[in-house]
């Protein structure tokens, strides 16, 4: 119930309706949005039971090791109602002609299986939740000076995952280690996620925010 | 650290 009260608002990400319905509107509309997710990605982090015992140093590992699998990890579960559409929010929704459009087949693609998956174990709300608060501490960043306390946490939320599922699905006890099978697809993605965002900036010609550029060199 | 400025910040804010 903590996790889900952390959970934060829905962003949106109105497109410049100024500005042609181009390639170029939709990178630049991602990026925008991408940017913001950032700022409300590091604040919901701060929520996470724990996360703030950590040095300050390993606070900024773990996030700039992981932000992209959280950020897809949502991108995915927004998604699990559409099939071949990924919504990266409810005003932004590239189905797979945009997405060539734009260049972004192969993130969508990405995206999409990983959606698949969580459509297959039927995710709800809850299991999403424990999901990304376990993707958060389930870094693996070189930098992390106190390796044992980001374990701690890792295994205090994988704790609470499996309180939940022997509550909730008593008849299922595979059910939390399924979820937890999808964290090197969830990684997998995130890869994707961040070779597609780093070549949009080595093209250029996509204005991207300070915070964005700064984690995505990170 | 100095390359990390706004991460820095946006975890020492206290929101």
């Amino acid at each position: 119930s903590h996790l889900l009260v952390a959970e934060p608002e829905k962003l949106f990400a109105m497109p410049d309706p100024l500005q042609p319905d181009t390639a170029q509107r939709t990178l630049t509309t991602l990026c925008d949005l991408a940017d913001r997710e950032l700022v409300v990605i590091i604040g919901w982090a701060k929520h996470i039971p724990g996360f703030l015992s950590l040095s300050l140093a390993d606070q900024m590992s773990v996030l700039q090791s992981v932000w992209l699998e959280v950020l897809v990890l949502g991108v995915a579960y927004r998604s699990l109602g559409c099939e071949d559409e990924v919504v990266f929010a409810e005003d932004f929704v590239l189905d797979e002609d945009m997405s060539r459009a734009a260049g972004l087949t192969e993130l969508n693609a990405a995206i999409s299986q990983l959606a698949r998956r969580f459509r297959t174990l039927n995710l709800d709300r809850e299991e999403f939740v424990m999901l990304k608060a376990i993707a958060l501490t389930n870094s693996d960043s070189i930098y992390i000076e106190d390796m044992e306390a980001v374990q701690k946490l890792r295994d205090l939320l994988h704790q609470a995952l499996l309180e939940l599922e022997c509550q909730r699905r008593p008849d299922d006890p595979q059910r939390a280690g399924r979820l937890l099978l999808t964290l090197p697809l969830l990684r997998q993605t995130a890869g994707r996620a961040l070779t597609t965002f780093y070549s949009i900036k080595t093209r250029g010609g996509v204005p991207m925010h300070k915070l964005f550029l700064e984690m995505l060199e990170a | 650290k100095e390359k990390h400025k706004i991460l820095h910040r946006l975890l020492q804010n206290s929101t």
